[in-house]
């Protein structure tokens, strides 16, 4: 497990905080407001007021010795920039750094960000991709024409195997069903003889406008 | 393809705008700050100053004929739920809202939106899944423990067969391998002899405790 460093509890540090936190990871969260650092107290290892662009303190606080440091200081630019600076001076490995804007996320690069992440645009681009298929409950885009969903098996797919269903290689609909999951039950590349049940999460690969035409027409 | 009013056009609503609009769909750019639209409007079909909150302006705009509206004003709620409102009154018949935080979502969800995201909670809890395993380059989460992994062969696969790699069924990570994008091809799921090559993009899919371990190991 890591040990990991989350500076800044908005939205996006507290949900990134928490998760890790469920995931099994030490998790330290920081932030210089007393309330949101008691809020979140339970839900991490531990949770620290404290200026992440004071140095001495990131020291007192032994970041040296953490795997992951994510700088989630959203509004404050000069913060978020000075706080990763100060991360990766101090040797965190992988720093993470959420950027408000482009030219903030090129100054982050610039400084020495491994990652920087850009919530809201990219949630814009995903919503984008799941939206002509509005059953999809999440979206890989492979390339720019084509893509992995999961869905919850339409009602036109229950009872009728993947053969059936035209679906799966050679099949005219072009795209393929790369995983079930079915309660507990993982079933990898399944054959053709599946059935689909009620509740079936299933993975779909294909390109984007076959996906789209199949769900289409499976309504 | 589909006709999309886009109102609000922040980070989130920018970003899903000009994607849509890339992908062939016809979008309208609503938003109450002059500056923005006329800065958005060679990226989408039509870009129009006007306050989302007024429904006669909205009627006249010929929202009734839109397939699929999308409130994303941030942090004027009072202007997004009404917004959201009027939408669905006018008979648009698929809402996405975007939400500030809970409260927000939640009275969204009760106005008749028929979907609401968070960007920041969800960034954040996409790449605490992301975190382990960090040349992920996108992750879907099937179940809590479950996941679907697109990323680029690490040097470790590469020259291997995903026998060698003992990857698939019955091999000893316990995860497949569901697809490979080389180039311009897609293999659907590949057969135990075929060898991975630099550069190939790999669907992986595994309790996320076995992708962590694969991935850990192959560095
Ligand atoms: N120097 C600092 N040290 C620690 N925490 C800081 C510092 N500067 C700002 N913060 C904290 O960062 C947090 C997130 O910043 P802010 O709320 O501006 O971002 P945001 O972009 O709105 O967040 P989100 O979109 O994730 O909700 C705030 O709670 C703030 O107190
Ligand atoms: N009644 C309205 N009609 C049309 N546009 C509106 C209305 N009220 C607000 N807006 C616009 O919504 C846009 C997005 O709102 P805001 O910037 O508050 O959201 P945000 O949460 O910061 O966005 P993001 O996180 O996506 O960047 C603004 O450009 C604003 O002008």
């Amino acid at each position: 497990k890591r040990q990991v460093v989350v500076i800044g509890l908005g939205r996006f540090g507290v949900s990134l905080a928490t998760t890790l936190y469920k995931m099994g990871h030490d998790v330290l969260a920081v932030d210089t407001n007393e309330r949101i650092v008691q809020g979140i107290s339970p839900e991490v290892t531990h949770a620290v007021q404290a200026d992440a662009t004071n140095e001495s303190i990131l020291r007192e606080l032994g970041i040296a010795n953490f795997d992951v440091g994510i700088v989630a200081i959203g509004t404050e630019i000069e913060n978020s920039v000075l706080s990763t600076i100060l991360l990766k001076r101090l040797g965190v490995p992988y720093v993470i750094a959420k950027a408000e804007n482009n030219l903030h996320g090129i100054i982050l690069e610039k400084i020495g960000a491994d990652k920087v992440v850009h919530p809201e645009r990219e949630a814009g681009t995903r919503v984008a991709h799941e939206l002509p298929l509005v059953d999809v409950m999440d979206y890989i885009s492979v390339s720019p024409r084509y893509g992995v969903a999961m869905l919850t098996a339409l009602p036109y797919f229950v009872g009728k195997t993947i053969s059936q269903l035209e679906l799966g290689r050679g099949g005219r609909w072009g795209v393929a069903v790369l995983l079930i999951y079915r309660g507990k039950e993982v079933i990898v590349t399944p054959d053709r003889a599946e059935t689909i049940k009620a509740n079936d999460v299933v993975i779909l690969s294909g390109d984007d406008e076959n996906l789209e035409r199949l769900l289409t027409a499976a309504k």
